[in-house]
C-alpha cells in the first residue's frame, strides 16, 4: 500500500541525512496517486494532500529516522479527523422520531432501512418501516418481505403519490404506538428535479429527525456530485456506506463526508439484515490508504 | 476544452484531470495522455482541437477491436446476465426482453435469483409488462434447478432466446463465485455453444473496483460483454476503458434509465464525445 511506496521515496535518502523539497513533492505524488486509485474525488485529493504536506515539512518529518512512516502517519491521522470527529449515533427526537433514506438506484437503501428498523427493534425501539417507493416493480413487495423477516411492521399505501404516504404513516405510527418511522424512498438521479422535490415535499411536510445519504462504497469519482447535490436539496444528517463487504478500497467515503461535512453513521456489511455496523474512521482510512 | 488552445503544462494537465473525474483511472488516464502527447510531438500537432481528435480516435480505436454485437446467431441464444448487487441486471433483462420482443424473437425468462427479497416477483411484473413468459421455482430454490428448466422450457418451445437473471454478488465472496461458475457449467451441459453471451452488468457510477469486478466474474463465468448502465447520471462510466485494455472484454449495451426502452447499444464515439463534454 501506501507505506511501501513511500519507503521507496525514501530509501534513496539512507545515509543522505536531509529530506528536501523535491522529496516531499515526490511523497505528495504518491500520497495523491495513492487515494485516486482508491477511488477518492480528485479534487477532494487535492485539498486533502495540500493539508498533509502542510505537516510533511515540519519537524516530525524533517528530522524522522523514518519520514516515510511518518507521512504514513500523518496521512492516516489526517484521514480519520476528516471521517471521525463528530458522533456516529442517530439523533431522534420527538415520537413518532422520523428517518429518511434516500439515494441513487441500487444504493442499498431497502435493506438499509430493514437493517436500520432490525437495530433499533434490538434496542427496545418500535419502528415502522413504510414503504414510499412506488415506482420501482415489487419494491413494496420487498420491504414486507424484510419486515416479515424481522418482525418490524411495514407501512403502505400500494400506489399512492409518495407525500401522502408518507404523512399518513406518522398518523398510523401515532395511532399504533410505533415510535420511529423509517422512510425507504425510491432511487433517484440527483439531477432529476422532480423527484428531488418529491423528497423536498417529504421533508417539508415531515421534518425528519434524520435524513441519510445511502451510497455504494463502490462509487467512484461521482461520490462528490452525488453527496453535495442531495444535501444541498435536503440538508443530510447523515450518511450510509453499503457493501462495505465488498473489496473496493472505499473512497467515496472521504469524498462524501469531505463534501458535506455529514457523518458517515453507518456501514452495511452483508446482505443480511443483521449486517449494519457502525463506522470506525480509523479502520476507513487504513482500508482507503490499501 | 476549448479548440484553439496551446498544448502548454495546463492544457494537458487539464486533459488528465477530465479522464480522472471520468474514472478512467489514474494509471489509465496518465498513460493515455503521455501516448497522445508523443504522437501529437511526433505529428506535429499544435492545436488542442487536433488533440482531442487524436485522443477520439485512439479510445474509438481501442473500443472497436472488439465484438460490440450481441451474438443471437444459435436456437435458442442463451445469455445469462450476472453482476454485483444494485448494477441493473434484473431492469437490464426486461429491457432486452423489450427489444427482442419487438423484433418478434419469441423471448422466454429465467429467475436465477431465488435468493433476494422480491426478486422473482420483481422479475415477473417485468416478464407481464413486457409480455413474456417467465421460468421460476420457489424463493430459496436452487438457481441450478431454475437453470436447467429454463433451458428444457426454451428447447421444448423453440424460443429463440433465453435470458437468465442471477442473484447480485460481490466478487470477493468466493463461495458465490463458485455458485455462479456453476450455473455456467449446468448451461454449457445443457445446450453445447451456450451460454452464447455472458453480460457483466456493470454500474457506470462505479469506481475502480469495476476492473475487480470483471477481472473476476471474467474468471468464474468468462465474460462476453459489459451492460453499462446508470449512464443518464452525471457518471461518466470511464472505467470501461480499463476494462477494455485490460481485460479486452468489449461494452455491447447501455442503460440509459429506468423504463424498458431505455436500453442503446454501445457507440465508441458517444461514449467519447460524452465523456469529453
Ligand atoms: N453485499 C452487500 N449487499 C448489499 C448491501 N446493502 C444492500 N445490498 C444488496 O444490494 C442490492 C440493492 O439493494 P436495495 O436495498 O434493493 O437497494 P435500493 O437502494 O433500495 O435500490 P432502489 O430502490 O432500486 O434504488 C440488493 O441485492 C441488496 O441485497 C451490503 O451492505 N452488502
Ligand atoms: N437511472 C437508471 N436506473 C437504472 C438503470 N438500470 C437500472 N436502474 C435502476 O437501478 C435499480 C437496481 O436495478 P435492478 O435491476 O434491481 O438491479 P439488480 O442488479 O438486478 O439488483 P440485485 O438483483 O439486487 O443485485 C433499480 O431502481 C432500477 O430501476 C439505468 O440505466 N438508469
Ligand atoms: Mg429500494
Ligand atoms: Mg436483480
Amino acid at each position: 500500500g501506501l507505506s511501501d511506496r513511500l519507503q521507496d521515496v525514501f530509501r534513496k535518502l539512507k545515509g543522505k541525512g536531509k529530506i528536501t523539497e523535491d522529496d516531499v513533492k515526490s511523497a505528495m505524488r504518491e500520497v495523491r496517486l495513492a487515494l485516486l486509485e482508491a477511488d477518492v474525488n480528485f479534487k477532494v485529493v487535492k485539498d486533502f494532500t495540500s493539508k498533509v504536506r502542510e505537516r510533511a515539512v515540519g519537524q516530525e518529518v524533517l528530522t524522522s529516522l523514518t519520514p516515510g512512516q511518518q507521512i504514513v502517519k500523518i496521512v492516516h491521522d489526517e484521514m480519520t479527523d476528516l471521517m471521525g470527529g463528530s458522533e456516529s449515533k442517530l439523533v431522534l427526537g420527538k415520537s413518532p422520531a422520523v428517518i429518511m433514506a434516500v439515494g441513487l438506484q441500487g444504493a442499498g437503501k431497502t435493506t438499509s432501512a430493514a437493517k436500520l428498523a432490525n437495530n433499533l427493534l434490538k434496542q427496545g425501539r418500535r419502528p415502522l418501516l413504510v414503504a414510499c417507493d412506488i415506482y420501482r416493480p415489487a419494491a413494496i413487495k420487498q420491504l414486507q418481505v424484510l419486515g416479515e423477516q424481522i418482525n418490524v411492521p411495514v407501512f403502505a399505501m400500494g400506489q399512492n403519490k409518495p407525500l401522502d404516504i408518507a404523512k399518513a404513516s406518522v398518523e398510523f405510527a401515532k395511532s399504533n404506538n410505533r415510535d420511529i418511522i423509517i422512510i425507504d424512498t425510491a432511487g433517484r438521479l440527483h439531477i432529476d428535479e422532480e423527484l428531488m422535490d418529491e423528497l423536498k415535499d417529504i421533508k417539508s411536510a415531515l421534518n425528519p429527525d434524520e435524513i441519510l445519504l445511502v451510497v455504494d462504497a463502490m462509487t467512484g469519482q461521482d461520490a462528490v456530485n452525488i453527496a453535495e447535490a442531495f444535501n444541498v436539496d435536503l440538508g443530510l444528517t447523515g450518511l450510509i456506506l453499503t457493501k462495505l463487504d465488498g473489496d473496493s478500497r472505499g473512497g467515496a467515503a472521504l469524498s462524501a463526508k469531505a463534501v458535506t461535512g455529514c457523518p458517515i453513521k453507518f456501514v452495511g456489511m452483508g446482505e443480511k439484515l443483521d449486517a449494519l455496523e457502525v463506522f470506525h474512521p480509523d479502520r476507513m482510512a487504513s482500508r482507503i490508504l490499501g | 476544452i476549448k479548440s484553439n488552445r496551446k498544448l502548454d503544462d495546463d492544457f494537458w494537465e487539464e486533459l488528465e484531470e477530465i479522464l480522472i473525474y471520468a474514472d478512467v483511472g489514474v494509471n489509465t488516464s496518465l498513460n493515455l495522455v503521455s501516448n497522445i502527447q508523443k504522437k501529437a510531438k511526433k505529428q506535429k500537432l499544435y492545436d488542442s482541437s487536433e488533440v482531442m481528435d487524436l485522443i477520439k480516435e485512439e479510445v474509438t480505436n481501442l473500443f472497436n477491436n472488439y465484438d460490440n454485437s450481441i451474438n443471437l446467431t444459435s436456437s435458442p441464444t442463451i445469455i445469462l446476465v450476472v453482476g454485483v448487487n444494485g448494477a441493473g441486471k434484473t431492469t437490464s433483462i426486461a429491457k432486452m426482453a423489450h427489444r427482442y420482443k419487438k423484433e418478434n424473437k419469441k423471448v422466454i425468462l429465467a429467475a436465477g435469483d431465488t435468493f433476494r427479497a422480491a426478486a422473482i416477483d420483481q422479475l415477473q411484473v417485468w416478464a407481464s409488462r413486457v409480455g413474456v413468459e417467465l421460468i421460476k421455482h420457489q424463493e430459496g430454490s436452487d438457481p441450478g434447478a431454475v437453470v436447467f428448466d429454463a433451458i428444457s422450457a426454451a428447447k421444448a418451445r423453440k424460443a429463440d432466446i433465453l435470458i437468465i437473471d442471477t442473484a447480485g454478488r460481490l466478487q470477493n465472496k468466493t463461495n458465490l463465485m463458485k455458485e455462479i461458475g456453476k450455473v455456467r457449467n449446468i448451461i454449457e451441459r445443457e445446450l453445447p455453444g451456450a451460454p452464447h453471451e455472458v453480460l457483466l452488468v456493470v454500474d457506470a457510477t462505479t469506481g475502480q473496483n469495476a476492473i475487480s469486478q470483471a477481472r473476476i466474474f471474467k474468471e468464474a463465468t468468462s465474460v462476453s460483454g459489459i451492460i453499462l448502465t446508470k449512464l443518464d447520471g452525471t457518471a461518466k462510466g470511464g472505467i470501461v476503458l480499463a476494462v477494455a485494455e485490460e481485460l479486452e472484454i468489449p461494452v455491447k449495451l447501455i442503460g440509459i434509465g429506468e423504463g424498458m426502452e431505455d436500453l442503446r447499444d454501445f457507440s465508441p464515439t458517444d461514449f467519447i464525445e460524452a465523456l469529453f463534454g
